[in-house]
């Protein structure tokens, strides 16, 4: 028998909720619940076949296409693009970009590649004294200017310093900035210009909600991403952010940040997100 | 003052001169997906609906409001019930300590509240007790330097207890002593056992959770748990200069029962203001 509207109205709704409930952003949510709309009805169901079951299959593979999103793998990146590879860290305050970048230098140097920040947050108080301290634990070499230094100088300072000592990945922080201050992003669209970054990474976290979506909105147009990272998903939240973002960006989720320490990074993996969702 | 898109939705009822149960269940699903879209706890939006349902259908129109002005009354009563009064901090000596989850902005406000205080003639003082952060220290004694208040902290001591117990003592001649903590959640026990023990030690007056207002569905369950540990005495609201609506902080001020205080609109000292209501409301509703 044809599936029709009506049939599947309980479960899309309850699955809506579920999206919701895991932080997915509701413009994200009814548009995959849509979809899933859009390829069932019509379609021919056998008796008995459970429509609550059918309707969660076609969500999960709903979620997988938008997750699966150009599929790139950060560690063939590393090792197929020449060197030194820029890499650019963006997102609003507070997020973990600082503490990400140690976080991705320690798996880099792990994996025996040489290292270089680039202290690009020349503004916040505290900022050089921040990431002075992940380098000096991390053994990595990091390249600073002075408090208000032009930080476009900055990071093109290390990737010079990267060239001539022949190191393999320069990791460029920036300050936190919110998307509605456009001098700060037009200062995103300034390093962009001066820096020719192999990859812009933008880093949000797993807490925030609907904003989500209007933040990697404007930092996409600010300074086109390339992938995000997630992080804070030890927080206990269920992960859904990583769909609005992915959604939004068409970019994948490289990597999730799992807690404080430099070991609490993981490579991001749809299934497990699916997992969170439904089981 | 609700948001225009709201007061769009709304004008399905504008020439009704009754309320009928099918236009109501429309406007209500709309109320409902704006509240959502601001991030309102799930739960908590489901019960508002079904109070904005049963309302509107049983509450006689007075004869001067029309249904749309009657419907946009309850959504705002509601609100407003569910956001409490507005808290105020007592003008007396007195104990602060902040905490909240990590990168919500818990540092930068210690030294804006500071500053508010200053400026109400008070002599405050301001205790680094995270000791976990790296620049922590730097970044806090920086900010109070800017505004020339006394800042105490051991930058070689691990044990954030001791720092308060020793800062305490140390200021004895301040009126508001400001404790910042380091960032932690719910699921991090060890951090909720330091921070209980850091607000005995200090024996806080106030205790405030500073929270992102860009916070999702978690707002409510690290509310409740912050607010199992220590008793909070009321919310400081981050960030709003961005996008966020804020309806992780409303969740977050109705499962625990108490109230906004302050809220942050910017990185600078200066970006700092009482909490209104009213504006709060119509942004939420936007
Ligand atoms: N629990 C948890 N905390 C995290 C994670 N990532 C970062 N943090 C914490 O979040 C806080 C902010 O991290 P930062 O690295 O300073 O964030 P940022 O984006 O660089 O901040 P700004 O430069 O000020 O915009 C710190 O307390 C970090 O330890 C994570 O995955 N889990
Ligand atoms: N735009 C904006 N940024 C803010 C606001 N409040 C804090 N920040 C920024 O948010 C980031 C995090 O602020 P912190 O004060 O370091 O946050 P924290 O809660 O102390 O962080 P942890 O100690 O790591 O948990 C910094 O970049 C601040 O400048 C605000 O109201 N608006
Ligand atoms: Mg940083
Ligand atoms: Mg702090």
């Amino acid at each position: 028998r044809e599936i029709k509207d009506k049939d599947l109205e309980e479960s899309l709704w309850d699955l809506e909720i579920a999206l919701l409930e895991s932080d997915v952003a509701v413009s994200v949510s009814e548009e995959i619940i849509e979809n899933v709309k859009k390829e069932l009805v019509g379609t021919k169901r056998k008796w008995r076949q459970d429509i609550g079951a059918l309707v969660e299959q076609a969500l999960r593979n709903g979620i997988l296409q938008v997750l699966d999103v150009n599929g790139l793998d950060f560690d063939e990146i590393i090792k197929n693009t020449p060197k030194p590879i820029t890499i650019v860290f963006t997102g609003i305050n507070g997020t973990g970009k600082t503490t990400t970048i140690a976080k991705v230098a320690y798996r880099l140097k792990n994996q025996g590649y040489s290292v270089v920040l680039a202290a690009g947050d020349t503004y916040r108080a505290g900022a050089l004294e921040q990431i002075e301290r992940h380098a000096e634990r991390l053994g990595v070499k990091l390249v600073k200017h002075q408090q208000g230094a032009d930080p476009a100088a900055v990071i093109y300072d290390a990737v010079q310093y990267a060239r001539a000592k022949h190191k393999d990945v320069v990791l460029a922080d920036t300050a936190g900035r919110i998307h509605t201050n456009v001098n700060l992003m037009n200062q995103l669209k300034k390093i962009e210009r001066v820096i020719d970054a192999d990859l812009v990474v933008f880093v949000d976290e797993a807490l925030a909600g609907n904003d989500a979506v209007e933040r990697a909105l404007q930092f996409n147009t600010a300074m086109a991403i390339d992938g995000s990272i997630l992080t804070k998903v030890d927080a206990d939240s269920k992960g859904g952010t990583a769909i609005s973002i992915a959604h939004t960006t068409s970019k994948p989720i490289l990597f999730l940040g799992i807690g404080q320490n430099y070991e609490d990074i993981v490579k991001f993996d749809p299934q497990w997100l699916l997992t969170r969702l439904f089981d | 003052n609700l948001g225009s898109s709201l007061r769009d939705t709304l004008k399905k009822l504008a020439r009704a001169n009754r309320i009928d149960e099918k236009t109501l269940n429309e406007v209500v699903k709309d109320i409902q997906r704006a509240l959502l879209s601001a991030d309102v706890n799930v739960a908590l939006v489901q019960q508002l609906s079904k109070r904005i349902k049963e309302r509107a259908l049983k509450e006689e129109l007075s004869g001067k409001l029309n249904p749309r002005q009657h419907v946009i009354n309850i959504v705002y009563q509601e609100l407003v019930a569910l956001l409490g009064e507005p808290i105020t901090v007592p003008l007396t000596r007195h104990t602060v300590i902040l905490v909240g989850l990590q990168g919500s902005g818990k540092t930068t406000t210690t030294v804006k509240l500071a500053r508010f205080f200053q400026k109400k003639g008070l002599k405050a003082a301001v205790i680094c007790a995270d000791t976990f952060r790296p620049g922590a220290y730097d970044q806090l004694s920086q900010l109070c330097e800017r505004i020339d208040v006394a800042f105490y902290g051991e930058s070689e001591n691990t044990n954030a207890v001791e720092i308060t117990a020793h800062g305490i003592a140390e200021l004895k001649r301040h009126d508001v002593i400001l404790v910042d903590t380091a960032g932690r959640h719910a699921l991090e026990s060890d951090l909720v056992l330091e921070m209980k023990a850091i607000n005995d030690i200090a024996n806080a007056d106030q205790r405030f959770l500073v929270l992102d207002s860009g916070i999702g569905q978690q707002a409510s369950e690290q509310a409740r748990a912050f607010n199992a540990a220590i008793g909070l005495t009321g919310v400081i609201v981050t960030k709003l200069d961005g996008t966020a609506k804020g309806g992780g902080a409303l969740s977050a001020v109705a499962e625990v029962g108490t109230g906004i205080a302050f809220i942050g609109t910017g990185e600078t000292i200066d970006d700092f203001e009482k909490f209104e209501p009213d504006r709060f409301i119509s942004r939420l509703l936007g």
